[in-house]
């Protein structure tokens, strides 16, 4: 019975492709990595296209962070200490997000923090 | 998440999935939205990486995100991954490698890892099946060949089950959502059933990417959380990936 609670669920859709209407909010861009290219180097190009809106989520988890802590320490903790982390985490991926730390001007904890919150979000 | 990987009539082999992401992480109130869900559809990209020029694999991610959630190594393999829940969880994984003990591997660096490096398919699912974790996860993995798709259910050290598909049992297709196979799902969160249903209702003979697609849009396998649908079609090295939205009313997971 929970999984029939129209207008929450509903029948089969059909005809939905080519993607269009309300549920279709737009295409995905394409960019290249260079695998050849140095680690700290390779995200570069998308970085520089896509630091606002990386900025922008980085702040909402700041925000959604000092929700529960709004002292700032648990933010002020990720900065101090998950910059040491990155130096733990396996080639090529701590100079990876070195280079996105440097062209994104976001701290490196944060950085880091992004790219293991599979992990911690089990927490 | 919802990964499905289905064979068609003619042996090709089909991957799709919706990235669900943000639960619980604020809910803004006037737009009835998840706000992480909604600030990561901005940073939804394709990636080609390439090496000498080639392309080595190919992927639909995160910008700022340097694992692999989502890809396709052409004519070789697809991949997704599915968060899986378990109290034996990623943060101990994580307490395991601040106090030194680090010869488990972060699960996007091994899904990364595994779309730069491995040959075959077979390669790929020992790969995701042995590897140690530092959390646990669903490997959903498509190949070239019939009967090459399967579901690695993985707690952090050992790989519990692999589910395949088998066509003489009637098995065209695998899909996984976030709730081990032979378990049922939460009561609350059940898009396996919606899912199957109209898997079922669409029939090996009428699966496509287009059908694919049909079926990732149907509510609640559509829900407020998903940020993107990708398809993918290893024969002909295809990844096509799209960015979603689920007006209300609709299921909030």
């Amino acid at each position: 019975s929970t999984q029939f609670i129209p207008p929450f669920t509903e029948d089969c859709r059909s005809d939905m492709y080519p993607p269009s209407g309300p549920t279709f909010r737009g295409d995905v861009s394409w960019y290249t990595v260079d695998l050849d290219s140095p680690p700290r180097e390779r995200w570069t190009a998308l970085i520089t296209d896509k630091k606002t809106a990386l900025v922008d989520v980085m702040q909402a988890i700041r925000d959604l962070a000092n929700a529960f802590v709004p002292s700032g320490k648990l933010i002020e903790l990720v900065d101090i200490t998950l910059p040491f982390m990155v130096n733990t985490l396996p080639n090529p991926f701590g100079e990876e997000i070195r280079g996105i730390s440097d062209v994104s001007g976001i701290p490196l904890g944060e950085v880091v923090l992004f790219n293991i919150f599979y992990e911690v979000f089990t927490v | 998440c919802t990964s499905v990987v289905a064979e068609d009539d003619k042996g090709n082999l089909l991957h799709g999935r919706n990235l669900d992401f943000g639960l619980f992480m604020g809910w803004d109130i006037k737009n009835k939205s998840w706000i992480i869900s909604e600030k990561l559809k901005p940073l939804v990209v394709n990636l080609d990486f390439k090496r000498n020029n080639q392309t080595v694999f190919k992927s639909t991610n995160f910008a700022g995100y340097v694992g692999m959630l989502t890809g396709i190594k052409p004519h070789m393999f697809s991949l997704t991954m599915n968060e899986r829940f378990s109290l034996d969880g990623g943060y101990i994984g994580i307490l395991e490698w601040i106090l030194g003990k680090r010869d488990g591997m972060w699960m996007s660096f091994l899904t990364r890892s595994v779309l730069e490096n491995a040959k075959s398919y077979e390669d790929a699912k020992a790969l995701l099946a042995q590897t140690k974790l530092l959390a646990p996860a669903y490997f959903i993995l498509g190949g070239n060949q019939t009967g090459q798709g399967c579901i690695v259910t993985r707690s952090r050290l050992l790989s519990i089950d692999i589910l395949e598909i088998d066509l003489k049992l009637g098995r065209w297709y695998v899909l996984e959502t976030n709730y081990d196979h032979w378990k049922e799902p939460l009561f609350l969160d059940d898009r396996r059933t919606p899912a199957m249903k109209c898997m079922n209702r669409t029939t090996q003979a009428n699966i496509s990417l287009k059908t694919m697609y049909d079926v990732l849009s149907t509510k609640p396998v559509l829900n407020k959380l998903t940020t993107y649908t990708t398809l993918m079609q290893v024969s002909e090295g295809k990844l096509k990936s799209y960015i979603r939205d689920c007006p209300s009313p609709c299921m909030p997971w």
